[in-house]
């Protein structure tokens, strides 16, 4: 929240359009905006009332450079709107930056997004750094209920909840990356980057930088699904195979390949199976190895066929992954290969495979592959 | 949504000074060359710990890459007028 926790002191806000971009069919910014005010509505019981002349309390503005605030926008790009905290006179007011190109669906920017974060601030929310948050400063396009946990917690410490809709299911709380219980959903290289999916985020590891980039899914493929089982790079093709239920997707770079997705049971798994839990292409055998259950396969990327003698036990041919408390681990929930080793995933451990050895040779965190 | 990084060293400064001082209330203006380069570099501290990047006080690529972002122009944290 701001300083000194502005808010308005009715719960009847007016709002007002005074302009229009050309990006955008009239209807199509009357719509955008409707929803956006309506995201804080639903959650509240503020109620808001358009007028079409005179002063209203959220007055809503198109403007390129410096339009009126001696606060300039910027161009292209860079600062897309600003709103200021609830007051009178200029407060509550929302500008947009004419410059930017406002659209309606994922391409950028778009308008529902940017107007439902801006109207966070013409309501008294200042920024959040949760980055699954509507209110973090820095755009994503996202599908769905924009508000998380954190942006509700705020407005109704303002407002109060709104006594007649049931509780939102907010977006999930973006993952703690050095919690000690981590474990991950999914694991795999891209172009020499390393990709770790949890719930509905993925950590973008760079060998450059130090920090890994939490980025939420639908940011980058509004396509793919919330929850992601199972993901591996096969670097010959230059594919990323993501594993979400009985289906698959495969990413070429950051583009999804048209033609996907398609179902597990066209690489020759049993129409029992019903999710992949982990995947990995071994590079040196030209083998993709699907763990499922307790089991796991072979699949050959040249011929693309199931090798024969499969399924095989996890526990029979990965011996020595172990629980803290001295159980057999037999089933993975990630897996990847680098220089010689395996690397099983389960729960909050990682499991170091040689191959040369044949048996597990190191035991560490999961999230030391976060740099915790 | 980010526009490619600078690579000119000065380019770099100006990017992040101009960022400093629209959302972190960097003050504008001379503070000779010492003070300035300590209030940038505790104004990065600030943005660095905002973002949870690792605090270093330098412009380092992490940080410049969020500076780079398409965002809102309201200040992260600070005094609003």
């Amino acid at each position: 929240l701001f300083p000194q926790k502005p808010k308005w002191k009715n719960t009847v806000v007016t709002f007002r359009i005074t302009n229009y971009t050309p990006d955008l069919k009239k209807e199509d910014v009357d719509k955008a905006i409707h929803n956006a005010l309506r995201t804080w509505s639903l959650v509240t019981p503020l109620r808001f009332k358009r007028l079409r002349e005179g002063n209203a309390d959220i007055m809503i503005s198109f403007g390129r450079g410096e339009h009126g605030d001696h606060n300039p926008f910027d161009g292209p790009d860079g600062l897309l709107a600003h709103a200021y905290p609830p007051g009178l006179g200029i407060g509550g007011d929302t500008h947009f930056d004419e410059d930017e190109t406002w659209t309606k669906d994922s391409h950028a920017y778009n308008l529902f997004l940017v107007a439902a974060h801006e109207f966070g601030h013409a309501l008294g929310m200042a920024h959040s750094n949760d980055p699954g948050s509507l209110m973090f400063p820095v755009y994503s396009y996202a599908k769905g209920f924009p508000l998380s946990e954190d942006d509700i917690k705020g407005i109704q410490e303002l407002y109060g909840p709104n006594p007649d809709h049931e509780k939102f299911k907010p977006k999930p709380e973006a993952p703690n990356k050095c919690d000690p219980e981590l474990s991950i959903d999914a694991v795999t290289e891209l172009r020499g980057e390393t990709l770790i999916f949890k719930d509905g985020y993925f950590w973008r590891l760079h060998p450059q930088f130090t920090e890994p980039e939490l980025t939420l899914i639908h940011s980058i493929w509004p396509q793919l699904p919330k929850k992601i089982n199972a993901a591996y790079e096969n670097l010959e093709k230059d594919l990323v195979i993501i594993f979400s239920g009985i289906r698959m997707w495969a990413l070429n770079g950051y583009t999804l390949v048209a033609g996907y997705p398609k179902y597990i049971h066209t690489l020759g798994l049993p129409k029992s199976i019903r999710k992949i839990d982990a995947a990995v292409h071994i590079r040196d055998t030209g083998k993709t190895l699907l763990f499922t259950d307790e089991e796991y396969w072979s699949y050959n990327e040249q011929s693309a066929t199931m090798d024969q003698g499969y399924p095989r036990s996890i526990k029979d041919d990965f011996p020595g992954m172990q629980e803290r408390d001295g159980d057999e681990v037999d089933e993975v929930d990630a897996a990847t290969y680098k220089n010689g080793y395996l690397y099983l995933y389960h729960e909050n451990l990682q499991y170091e495979y040689s191959y040369n050895r044949r048996k597990v040779t190191r035991i560490m965190r999961a999230n030391e592959l976060l740099h915790c | 949504f980010t526009k490619p990084l600078p690579t000119d060293e000065r380019e770099r400064w100006l990017l992040a000074e101009r960022y400093l001082r629209r959302y972190y209330g960097m003050q504008p203006g001379l503070l000779g060359k010492s003070k300035s380069s300590d209030v940038m570099a505790e104004k990065i501290r600030v943005m660095q710990s905002f973002f949870k990047l690792e605090i270093t006080g330098k412009l380092d690529d992490d940080t410049l890459e969020v500076m780079n972002k398409a965002r809102c122009g309201v200040l992260d944290v600070g005094e609003y007028n």
